[in-house]
């Protein structure tokens, strides 16, 4: 059976409201890893890998492998009934047709507990080759956010462009174009607020600015964001958490 | 507008 105790709801409330726009059905797998899930869009062009380390929980025990086949908006549903203090205990037994989800309030004088029926579902899992890319870019995710969102007023896609001067986001569109370039500034005092590139070779590739956008979704789980590039392979964005991460691949685009 | 990829030609199923 598994038994996983987060100290804090908001963690796997900061998870689902990452991934639900992306995906709507996918398994959590639990093992003595802890609890992990890949699922790719219904266009087949973009993939969310997520990883809970057992570290991060307060308690965790997981006997056997259990796939938990949910749906992600009922599953935001039942979490909305948790405030982001409470501490939170998923619990299901080893061929489960529900999870159930318990939440105290640390004052411990409240104890919510709801069952979500969970759903069989055949997903399959892709291998993601290891990839050494040719940029490796670090940055805040607030700011990451905040291109995104300007540049996909504009278009529906952008150019990013890893070269020695620092990275650039541009983009055209009817009504203009435009571009935000970031230059390489380490922030001593503040890591979390600097731009650090690592480039192997130059990179230049087309993404769609809806996938963007919808990945900054998990902006709140880390104060940085990761972004790593080859050429002709799909982009990596990281979202690194304290026991784990969110990491979102996209296709690129190709040709005109 | 630039042809979207197909995450199937760069990941394998395993």
């Amino acid at each position: 059976m598994l038994e996983a105790r987060l100290e804090q709801s908001s963690v796997l409330k900061k998870v689902v409201d990452a991934i639900k726009d992306l995906v709507q059905d996918c398994n959590f797998d639990c093992n003595d890893s802890g609890i992990q899930l890949q699922a790719m869009d219904n266009s087949h062009v973009a993939l969310v890998a997520m990883h809970l380390k057992t570290e991060g929980f307060a308690l965790y025990r997981c006997d056997r492998n259990i796939a938990l086949g949910i749906n992600l908006v009922s599953l935001q549903k039942v979490l909305r009934a948790a405030q982001n203090e409470d501490v939170m205990t998923l619990k299901a037994e080893d061929s489960p047709d529900a999870l159930s989800l318990v939440f105290e309030n640390s004052e411990n004088d409240r104890i919510s507990e709801y069952d979500l029926k969970l759903m069989d579902i055949d997903q399959e899992h892709l291998g993601i080759p290891e990839t050494e890319y040719g940029a490796t870019v670090k940055m805040p995710s607030a700011e990451f956010q905040r291109i995104c969102r300007d540049l996909s007023l504009l278009s529906e896609s952008v150019a990013i462009e890893a070269t020695k001067e620092g990275i650039k986001f541009s983009c055209t569109g009817d009504i203009g174009k435009g571009a935000v370039t970031l230059r390489q500034n380490p922030n001593v005092e503040k890591p979390e607020l600097g731009t650090t590139i690592e480039l192997q070779e130059p990179v230049a590739l087309t993404f769609s600015l809806k996938y963007l956008v919808n990945f900054c979704k998990a902006s709140g789980l880390s104060n940085t964001v990761t972004i790593s590039l080859s050429n002709e392979v799909p982009l990596l964005i990281e979202y690194e958490m304290e026991h784990g991460y969110v990491r979102f691949y996209l296709a690129p685009k190709i040709g005109d | 507008a630039p042809f979207q990829e197909d995450l199937y030609k760069y990941f394998v199923s395993s």
